[in-house]
């Protein structure tokens, strides 16, 4: 879906 | 990931480096404000919960670590071996009004009801608003140390490399974190006046001062 966490992210 | 991330990750380290660095350089905290730092411990330890059961890459995994060990080291070089440098009586912004929000803002918005992911939310919503207490005490002392202002502008670059980040991302994967990048928007939103003196001052060889 378009809306999700960017876990990867600092 | 991509240049624009990567970018950000460097210059969030660079801004770390900076800071150790005018402690180091001129043996003194002065002009730091202990409480800004105290919420970014508070923001890694909150965040980086994951660190130990969920892999991403060795490169999460260094910076994750040193970010929450660089910003317990700030904490202590100004509590203990700097102390005497710091002067609380000019750090006085009520951080009660920073956590109190964040913590109501995560319990309201958050990907799962799990107590990690609340408090990502949680980190998320403070780093945003985190670097009031420096901004709050910049403008009660009117001016700066140019490597302190060299810190922040790292600092500023680095939020501001995450929008382009975002913006790449939605093109490329398809993919938006609207918690991440609401939050993201107001934060670099409040390095703005900063970002103006800084240029138009520090950049032109001036010292960071603010008008009367």
């Amino acid at each position: 879906s378009l809306f999700a966490p960017a876990k990867d992210e600092l | 990931m991509n240049l624009f991330r990567l970018f950000g990750d460097l210059s969030h380290l660079a801004s770390i480096i900076i800071l150790l660095q005018k402690i180091r350089s001129t043996r003194s905290c002065r002009g730091i404000s202990f409480k800004t730092q105290a919420l970014y411990a508070t923001v890694f330890i909150t965040r980086y919960l994951d660190l130990f059961y969920d892999w991403v890459s060795l490169y999460n995994f260094t910076m994750k670590v040193f970010f929450i060990a660089s910003s317990c080291y700030i904490l202590y070089l100004m509590r203990y071996k700097y102390r005497p440098t710091h002067d609380p009586s000019i750090d006085t912004f009520r951080v009660e009004y920073l956590l109190g929000p964040s913590a109501v803002l995560a319990l309201l918005f958050h990907y799962r009801f799990t107590v990690p992911e609340v408090f990502w939310s949680f980190s998320i919503f403070l780093e945003a608003v985190a670097i009031l207490p420096q901004l709050f005490m910049l403008q009660r002392t009117g001016e700066a140390e140019t490597i302190t202002t060299h810190y922040l502008a790292a600092l500023g670059a680095y939020r501001a490399l995450y929008i382009p980040n975002w913006i790449y991302r939605y093109f490329t994967e398809d993919m938006v974190d609207p918690i991440a990048v609401t939050a993201g928007i107001v934060q670099t939103a409040l390095y703005l006046d900063f970002f103006y003196v800084y240029f138009t001052k520090v950049l032109q060889g001036q010292k960071f001062e603010l008008p009367a």
